[in-house]
């Protein structure tokens, strides 16, 4: 069977609500190693790539390989009847039909139990090969999700280069042009507002902006985002979370003009 | 306008 206690609703609730607009119905895979869950959208443009490591659980049991297939829509009408700071507990057979997810509150001495029915989900496994990436970024979360919202108002589509000197995020729209400029940028007392920026070789590419905006809506779950990013291959948007777990993103680039 | 990439091709099926 699977048990999975997490300290905080809140978890859970973050990352349900930053993919439910991607991606519909996916399989949860639980192991003794944590909960992953990999889908793509329908337009196959982006993959989104979670993992819960065992260690953001306590205590974390999962005797049997078990693939919960879920709902999005579904577990986020479940998940409201949960408090952020309620501990949540997933629980599922060995082959179950439901998922019970119970919440409590501690303060009130309220006990919740839902339990959500899974379906058989056929989904296509994919393999992300390791890639060493040209360029990698670090930036405070909040302000890659104000570049992109800021420029979607302009454009669909918006450029990304880096160099050493910086990443410029540039697009071009009817109305007309945008481009925004971040150095790197060492903040000792405030680290989280640090701009990183590692570089093996520059890097031009072009992303739908409707996708990366969607992605932002991780922005709560962690203070900063890494991007990965290589010439002609995905770009890598991460969200690191507590206990080596991760929210990962992939979006194809778009060529030509 | 640029074309969008099918990300279906850069992962390996296993």
């Amino acid at each position: 069977m699977l048990e999975a206690r997490l300290e905080q609703a809140d978890l859970l609730k973050k990352v349900v609500d930053a993919i439910k607009d991607l991606v519909q119905d996916c399989n949860f895979d639980c192991n003794d190693s944590g909960v992953a869950l990999q889908a793509m959208d329908n337009s196959h443009v982006a993959l989104v790539s979670m993992m819960l490591k065992a260690e953001s659980f306590s205590p974390y049991r999962c005797d049997r390989n078990v693939a919960l297939g879920v709902n999005l829509t579904s577990l986020t009408k479940v998940l409201r009847a949960a408090q952020n700071e309620d501990i949540l507990t997933l629980k599922a057979e060995d082959a179950p039909d439901v998922l019970n997810l119970v919440f409590e509150n501690t303060d009130s001495d309220r006990l919740s139990e839902y339990d959500l029915k899974l379906m058989d989900i056929d989904q296509e496994h994919l393999g992300i090969p390791d890639t060493e990436y040209a360029a990698t970024i670090s930036l405070p979360s909040v302000e890659f999700r104000r570049i992109c919202v800021d420029l979607m108002a302009l454009s669909e589509s918006v450029s990304i280069e880096t160099s050493k000197d910086g990443i410029k995020f540039s697009c071009a729209g009817d109305i007309g042009n945008g481009a925004v400029t971040l150095r790197p940028n060492t903040n000792v007392e405030k680290p989280d507002q640090n701009v990183e920026i590692e570089l093996t070789e520059p890097v031009a590419l072009t992303f739908s902006l409707k996708y990366l905006v969607n992605f932002c809506k991780a922005a709560g779950l962690s203070k900063t985002v890494k991007l990965c990013l290589s010439n002609e291959v995905p770009l890598l948007v991460e969200y690191a979370l507590a206990g080596s777990s991760y929210l990962r993103f992939y979006l194809a680039p778009k060529i030509g003009d | 306008s640029p074309f969008q990439l099918d990300l279906y091709n850069y992962f390996i099926k296993s």
